[in-house]
């Protein structure tokens, strides 16, 4: 069955829309059919994609707080295998407008509930957004296009850089999730705190929620700081081997991202890093942690 | 009088506590009497110093939440012109505290009313930080010794990466603003959203608050995309002048900080830059950054 990621990190700018876009677009060219979700008021991920923000009818706000909207209504197919379930600025509303259902756990659910029926079967109407070499906001999409019955293999959520409502509705959806970070001084205590939140999640509601791993993002060339901040992380992995901890076969996935200047640019022209240089060190360094990322299951 | 400077932005990861930690050191060497404030539970900077977490007894939550604490006895003295008011992990419980007080006003008032006496003269006991080489958390503070009466030339408060309660605090009691900066894709629509803040707050609560200027933080070698938010934020400041906006004065501060991965080491000794690496291009670029914010004063 599909594997669902919540792509989360409380800590800001660590990289986690620019994996979630990479690594679901290199999934995307190796054949797997893959859904991008973008559950940052933000909208970072939505805006890398080339989604038309005037072309948007509903997004991720409508289907969280409306219990007519379903997900094949708000999905946009961006690429081949590749569909995105967009943002927009409204969905900073949603804690507000969730917060009564928040003590029953009503709240924290909304996502999973809406999201099963796509995950099983979907069909939307969606964009086709043109791949041309304008910047995003340039583009005009193809007339509205209905798109085929897909059988996701990944479901990736971008998260925003926090621990509220939607990272859990993200952790409560989620059957595993990846941590983005840098290995900076003090990247291992925000990943203590992150961990907590996952224990108590799988506790209080995700029994299956499991971690698979950690990516390095942003990498320099390997520096003594990074060397042993790295070592830390591997060395607290290990030691729960073989516990029921969440994190009990996460792994830090190889390769590290080296910091490039082009992932950077990338999404101002509204495009993955494999259409904008697919030659480049940040689209290879995707390709094979995509690869890395296939590989390694974890749970049952 | 002196500068009180909020250094916000509510994105993550931007270079607000690097900033806020090596403008004032180099403030300091310039012979500069400077406090530094830490506001965010996350506490960086004051790890970033080399603050001894064991050795607090009052932090900035007993600050904000306790009538009877007074500032002098947060302040620590961690070198030659250059004191900190240290956070700790329960910074983060202030809101829930505080919560009550909101809509008079009183929430978004507490650090000003504590602050201001320090502003006019302080003395307090402080640990004077050992500057040797070993790692902060190795290093073992001198006895107890009183710091003399100071007053400030210079107050940085570092922001976390939010525009809730403790950033509303800062801006209430700053004088101006400095905002940290990324120059990639987007960083101009999160500049929107933070200076609408900074308008509504002037507007509601303190009419003197202007911003000061724009630092860019992890500069890259020009490339086009940076050139072009750079371009981009400073036609929106020259358009803002002679108007009665609060950035109407604002500068993108010269130079640039350039990436240089001594500036993510120094914070693991507890260490400015200026004590860790004084030739490096982090120590340069900050050190001329400090000149350029003593000279440029904004407001009356
Ligand atoms: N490997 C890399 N090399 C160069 N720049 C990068 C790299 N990875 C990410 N960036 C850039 O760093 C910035 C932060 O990355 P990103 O937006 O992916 O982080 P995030 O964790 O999603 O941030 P947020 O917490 O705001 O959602 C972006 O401008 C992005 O383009
Ligand atoms: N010029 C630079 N070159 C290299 N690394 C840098 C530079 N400036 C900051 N960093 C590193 O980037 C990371 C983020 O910087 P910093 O903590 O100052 O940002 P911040 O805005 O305070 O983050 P937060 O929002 O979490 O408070 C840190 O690991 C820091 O050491
Ligand atoms: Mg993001
Ligand atoms: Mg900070």
């Amino acid at each position: 069955r599909g594997r669902v990621i919540a792509m989360m990190n409380q800590k800001g700018g660590v990289g986690k829309t620019t994996t979630a876009v990479n690594l679901g677009a290199a999934l995307a060219r190796l054949g797997h059919p893959t859904l991008l979700i973008d559950l940052d008021p933000q909208a970072h991920l939505s805006l890398h994609l080339g989604v038309d923000h005037d072309q948007i009818t509903h997004s991720m706000y409508d289907l969280l707080t409306d219990a007519e909207v379903a997900a094949s209504q708000v999905v946009w197919q961006v690429a081949e295998n590749l569909a995105v379930l967009p943002a927009e600025v409204n969905l900073a509303g949603v804690e507000a407008e969730l917060a009564d259902r928040v003590v029953t756990g009503a709240a924290q659910n909304v996502l999973k509930l809406k999201l099963m029926p796509l995950l099983n079967r979907v069909s939307g109407v969606g964009y086709r957004v043109s791949q041309g070499s304008e910047p995003a906001h340039e583009q005009k999409p193809d007339t509205r296009t209905p798109i085929p019955d897909t059988r996701y293999q990944f479901v990736i959520i971008d998260c925003p850089p926090s621990l509220g409502l939607l990272t859990i509705n993200a952790l409560v959806m989620a059957r595993e999730v990846i941590v983005p970070m840098q290995a900076h001084f003090l990247a291992l205590q925000g990943l203590g705190k992150l961990f907590e939140t996952i224990t108590m999640v799988r506790q209080g509601i995700n029994p299956q929620l499991r971690v698979g791993g950690v990516v390095l993002c942003m990498h320099e060339k390997q520096t003594l700081l990074a060397g042993e901040v790295i070592g830390d992380v591997k060395r607290f992995l290990e030691e729960a081997r073989h516990t029921d901890q969440p994190w009990s076969e996460a792994v830090v996935f190889d390769p590290p991202i080296r910091r490039n200047i082009k992932l950077a640019e990338s999404p101002s022209f509204g495009k993955s890093i494999f259409d904008y240089d697919a030659a480049c060190h940040g689209a290879q360094d995707y390709e094979k942690l995509a690869r890395s990322v296939a590989a390694h299951r974890v749970g049952k």
